[in-house]
């Protein structure tokens, strides 16, 4: 059998909330793999994101990179926010695998700049984020944003935002300001 | 330079072989 290379090695992370260790200690990762039978080899034999813990979270990273801020890749960039409400939760696992495809198959094609994908399990609305290396190249921003689209066949209504890391952080602030919508 | 890109149907197809 001659496996399929992905045009680069991913690491899935899983973080599942636990009040006695860090935030950084509650995110494990669960494996790296390069080729299409090994990546579905791993999705296979895990859990589905609607079948998780409420407050876990699966981030599918780049190999070396870290699922978070503080992180070389991530932190001149941001993500495009996919912001689901509560009665989308049948369509989480899709939106999640449909994300997934478009990562590791490169749809994004001429541009590098994504570094991951986190999916957020949570009670008020689940949230799936695809992370950038730099906010500032808009070109590559806006063509990502579109295949996301594309990808997870969302329409034209339904609009995705795009928050730089460092907006993000700010914590005072109830709702993040968005350097694009498409 | 060339890039390795996998079309979502094809990925998919891979799901079910052995």
């Amino acid at each position: 059998l001659v496996k399929h290379p992905l045009q680069h090695a991913w690491t899935l992370w899983y973080y599942e909330p636990d009040r006695t260790k860090t935030w950084e200690d509650n995110q494990n990762q669960v494996s790296t793999f390069n080729t299409v039978e090994d990546f579905w080899s791993l999705f296979t034999h895990i859990r589905q994101p609607s079948e998780v813990k409420i407050g876990s979270d699966y981030s599918l990273f780049k190999e070396n990179i870290r699922p978070m801020w503080e992180d070389k890749a991530n932190k001149n960039g941001g993500r495009w926010m996919i912001s689901l409400n509560r009665n989308q939760r049948p369509e989480l696992d899709r939106y999640w695998i449909d994300t997934v495809l478009c990562l590791i198959g490169e749809a994004f094609e001429n541009f590098d700049d994504v570094c991951g994908a986190v999916v957020n399990i949570r009670p008020k609305g689940d949230k799936i984020a695809v992370w950038t290396s730099n906010s500032n190249n808009k070109d590559a921003l806006i063509e990502i944003g579109r295949k996301l689209k594309e990808g997870l066949n969302l329409p034209e209504r339904f609009k995705i935002h795009y928050q730089t890391h460092n907006d993000a952080m700010v914590k005072n602030s109830s709702t993040v300001k968005s350097l694009y919508e498409i | 330079g060339t890039k390795i890109v996998y079309e979502r149907t094809f990925l998919m197809n891979l799901r079910n072989s052995p």
